[in-house]
């Protein structure tokens, strides 16, 4: 129980002293940006009901959001805040997030049964840029 | 798999997803399509492309659309009609919609009924999303010119009315639109059934169809057969089968309402 008791202090010590540490800046680190996404409606084998499109490039944003902020990472004035505040008390207010600033929508074409069809339009679907919120 | 970028312009695997998860992904994104699940009555049968309605909505998504919402639309002109003749006022329809469904004709029977020479048509509008509103709706007939053995030449006119009642063997009829038609036109017919479409979606009840009704221009009384005159119905060649189109622009303060739920 002791070995148990400790190995679990251990293991908890990261979260409690930075519980907003991104899991995937751990795995690669750096700025804030577009990250190359593909949805295949047909590696989902949904083909055979969904019309158009074959999928579709969705991005994703990925990346840190460290100080400074720099104009190309389309900061928001909040962020430059948010950043403030996480350098005075890192293990407890997160950083600025990297998400999209700016989304489109798609156009998507499937068979609602075998003979009625609908062709919809899908709001903030894909990112066209990210930036620090 | 999830892949991710190394930060050297590759991309490697980065896990692979099990089985469990990747059907709780596919649940998600149909989630996000605004789907339970995927439609049940295709997975044995998978429905086909070539028929006229899902041509139709093909058509506009090759053809009509712009790229993405920032993008303004092309100018009319400079967009293909394609092989539906799509009009200004459809290409309108289009820009301002965010659903477009297409309803294929039934023979939905009703016994007792007299059809006499006319034809009924039925569309299950059953589907048709809650949260949307109608901006229009049109029936899409095809007049084919190459009628073999065709008597009935000359000009003629389509009056299309809803079905109201079928009491007794007898049918009440409420006008909802009609079209003159030259004797070598060819191609697809539009009637606009904007206020039938409407009425269904708020009365599914009193879905009784349409009475499609043809007599030539100069006699009314005289009643013809649609197919005499070149009409194709929908027992005919699958791409020319009459078909109704609705197109619908979502409410916002529904929509916001969904989500939350979800």
């Amino acid at each position: 129980d002791a070995r148990r008791k400790k190995k679990s202090e251990s293991t908890n010590w990261d979260y409690k002293t930075n519980p907003y540490t991104d899991p995937g800046a751990t795995f690669y680190s750096r700025t804030c940006r577009i990250q190359t996404l593909y949805v295949s409606f047909r590696d989902l084998q949904w083909q055979d009901w969904i019309i158009a499109p074959d999928g579709y490039d969705a991005y994703y944003c990925s990346g840190e959001c460290n100080f400074p902020l720099n104009a190309h990472m389309n900061a928001t004035n909040h962020a430059i805040v948010q950043t403030l505040v996480h350098l005075l008390n890192p293990g407890k207010v997160p950083k600025p997030c990297c998400a999209p600033t700016k989304l489109s929508a798609i156009s998507v074409l499937y068979f609602l049964d075998e003979s009625n069809v609908i062709l919809k339009k899908y709001k903030n679907m894909v990112v066209k840029s990210c930036g620090c919120h | 798999g999830v892949y991710v970028d190394n930060g050297f312009d590759q991309t490697v695997v980065h896990r692979v997803v099990s089985q469990h998860e990747k059907r709780e992904l596919e649940h998600e994104f149909l989630n996000l399509l605004g789907l339970p699940d995927r439609p049940r009555s295709i997975i044995d049968m998978p429905p086909q492309v070539k028929r006229s309605a899902p041509k139709f909505l093909l058509d506009i998504y090759k053809n009509a659309l712009g790229e993405d919402e920032e993008e303004k639309p092309a100018a009319h002109h400079h967009r293909k009609a394609g092989e539906f003749d799509l009009t200004g006022q459809d290409l309108k329809a289009i820009d301002q919609s965010d659903v477009i469904m297409t309803f294929a004709a039934h023979n939905h029977h009703v016994p007792g009924v007299r059809h006499e020479r006319g034809k009924r048509l039925w569309f299950d509008v059953s589907e048709v999303p809650p949260q949307e509103y109608i901006i229009g709706a049109e029936l899409r007939l095809y007049r084919s010119a190459d009628v073999k053995g065709r008597k009935n030449h000359g000009s003629h006119t389509i009056t299309v009315y809803r079905v109201l009642k079928t009491e007794n063997g007898t049918r009440e009829l409420q006008y909802v639109d009609a079209i003159n038609m030259t004797t070598n036109q060819e191609g697809w017919l539009t009637l606009n059934v904007t206020g039938a479409l409407d009425h269904w979606v708020n009365n599914p009840d009193e879905n009784r169809g349409l009475y499609l009704s043809v007599h030539p221009a100069d006699r009314l009384v005289h009643e013809v057969r649609p197919e005499d005159i070149g009409i194709v119905e929908f027992r005919g060649d699958p791409d020319k089968q009459p078909f109704m189109v609705g197109y619908f622009k979502s409410s916002g303060i529904r929509e916001s309402k969904v989500r939350q739920k979800r």
